[in-house]
């Protein structure tokens, strides 16, 4: 009951640029989700390829990613996902409960 | 026994509350609704305990790691109220637009108020609780969800006509909208009328041995800022101040940034001709959004004040469950950006209040009041002791089962890892153990 938990949220995107539907794109214009995953410590999100039709994502396709460091950065302003080898990351999000 | 419960949700509605530390804000009633409650500082999107497996079957031949998302809450109205009041995740209810409905689209899943209701309740909805249109299928899910139909309030009809009186005198659909409420259309606006007919509705509820779940949706604080002119007042322009960190960070991806096109739509935007995607927003124009959505907080935190009160008044606060909690955030010029529509914890982070009388408040009958009204136009703010707290992640997911265990009903069983034919379980977790429970670490 004490452990910590994670919290995730999602938002779609028709494109890897902003543009005019990117607030709100129509399913079918659906092509990349971003999933993010927070805890007390970090924000972690990875942009990924997405298919409206069959609703999968694709993890190998990752069109961007974000990670902010909550003590440091409370407000999310510094992006150090690139300081991060993505491999390791995703292996110690595979170790989650 | 059970209890009756009160479901309050508002609109847009981001942290921006004393009771969330925000010391800007004014919204003395909803403070003093969560001095007596369970207050979720963490409420965001949903956290599971268990890990559901979706892309292990596109990940490529030999490749030995297993992700695991959990997929959940995201941040845009239809389908996180939806999310919400069914308790499944959106990639169960595969709902990413507002253009569909639930039960045709994905599944025939069981609403949080559509279980009270096989449950001997009578459940009422008035205001914005679902949202409207083709994501409720027009009926705001009436007859699954309602004992009656949903009220909605007439004068929301003008929301985004040209009801705002601009600097050449004339009427524009602006984004900043204070006004005189006597020379609006009815001389009243949505969140009152709706606060008129929920007020109306405890009355015929009060003496009647059928408990009963009433949901109250605000419209505010989302835009247009139509909102009575006098709530600018609590803030002085002189005194606004713009986001700590207003411009777009150099390493934000660009298709993590949102470009807040419903706020560039409103007439006054579009007059200061910003530059798509990033503008900005000239810096006084940007601190008069703050002070209007500030203002909207204020407006509707006096109609929960009003609603409180009414519950009181009728001798239902202690038998009520009362919950008080928002769709989604929104952006006050946060990292450049405005709006709701994007992954920062600003637009998911949300208030999740729970009052449960006997367990989060004793009610002593021969004393005051629980929910006297507090005017913010008038009375100085007071001061509230929030001591109820958790602090670890929830979801609003857990809503659904929290709120049936806590009025007395079963909460859901949990569904299974693929749902899709489950009409009632719930995706979330019950929250009721933190109820008694001291949180440690």
């Amino acid at each position: 009951q004490d452990e910590e938990a994670i919290s995730f949220s999602q938002y779609p995107r028709p494109a890897d640029t902003p543009q005019v539907n990117s607030d709100l794109p129509d399913l079918k214009d659906i092509k990349i989700m971003g999933y993010s995953l927070r805890s007390r410590d970090y924000r972690y999100t990875l942009w990924l390829g997405f298919n409206p039709k069959t609703f999968k994502v694709n993890v190998s396709d990752v069109h961007a990613g974000e990670l902010y460091m909550l003590a440091d950065d409370p407000g999310q302003d510094n992006n150090v996902y690139s300081d991060f080898e993505p491999s390791v990351m995703l292996t110690k999000m595979a170790s989650l409960p | 026994e059970r209890r009756n419960v009160l479901f309050i949700m508002a609109d847009d509605l981001r942290t921006s509350l004393g009771c969330y530390g925000d010391s800007v804000v004014k919204s003395p009633n909803i403070d003093q609704l969560a001095s007596k409650s369970k207050v979720f500082l963490n409420a965001y999107a949903q956290v599971s305990w268990c890990c559901i497996c979706l892309c292990s079957e596109i990940l490529p031949r030999g490749n030995l790691l297993k992700l695991c998302f959990v997929l959940s809450q995201q941040a845009v109205c239809a389908p996180s109220r939806t999310s919400m009041l069914t308790s499944r995740r959106p990639d169960t209810t595969r709902l990413y637009d507002f253009k569909s409905y639930w039960r045709v689209h994905s599944g025939n899943y069981t609403t949080l108020p559509q279980y009270f209701k096989s449950q001997g309740y009578f459940t009422m909805s008035v205001g914005k609780v679902f949202h409207p249109g083709i994501a409720s299928n027009h009926t705001d899910d009436y007859p699954y969800s309602w004992s009656i139909p949903a009220y909605h309030p007439a004068s929301f009809r003008y929301e985004k006509e040209k009801m705002c009186k601009g600097e050449d005198g004339k009427l524009h659909a602006n984004l900043l909208c204070a006004v005189n409420v006597t020379q609006q259309p009815g001389g009243t606006l949505p969140d009152m009328e709706s606060t008129d007919e929920a007020v109306r509705l405890l009355k015929t509820r009060a003496n009647d041995d059928v408990p009963f779940f009433l949901a109250v949706g605000f419209h505010k604080p989302h835009i247009p800022f139509r909102i009575p002119q006098e709530y600018l007042g609590l803030y002085p322009i002189e005194q606004m101040t713009l986001a700590p960190d207003p411009n777009v960070p150099k390493l934000l991806p660009p298709v993590a940034y949102n470009p807040w096109t419903d706020v560039r739509k409103r007439d006054d935007v579009q007059k200061l001709n910003i530059s798509f995607p990033y503008g900005p927003i000239p810096k006084d124009f940007q601190l008069r959004i703050r002070q209007h959505y500030y203002a909207a907080v204020s407006y509707m935190d006096a109609q929960v004040g009003r609603l409180l009160r009414t519950l009181d008044e009728l001798g239902l606060a202690n038998s009520t469950t009362v919950v008080f909690t928002s769709d989604h955030g929104w952006s006050l010029g946060e990292h450049g950006e405005w709006a709701k529509y994007s992954n920062f914890d600003v637009t998911t982070h949300v208030p999740l209040i729970f009052f449960v009388p006997g367990v989060t408040s004793c009610h002593d009958q021969l004393r005051e009041s629980t929910f006297p009204f507090i005017d913010p136009l008038t009375q100085s703010k007071p001061i509230f002791k929030i001591d109820k707290v958790m602090r670890n992640m929830v979801e609003l997911v857990d809503v659904f089962p929290t709120v049936s265990y806590m009025a007395g009903l079963k909460a859901p069983q949990p569904c299974p890892d693929i749902s899709f034919q489950k009409e009632l379980c719930t995706e979330g977790n019950n929250l009721a153990y933190t109820f008694q429970h001291q949180e440690q670490g």
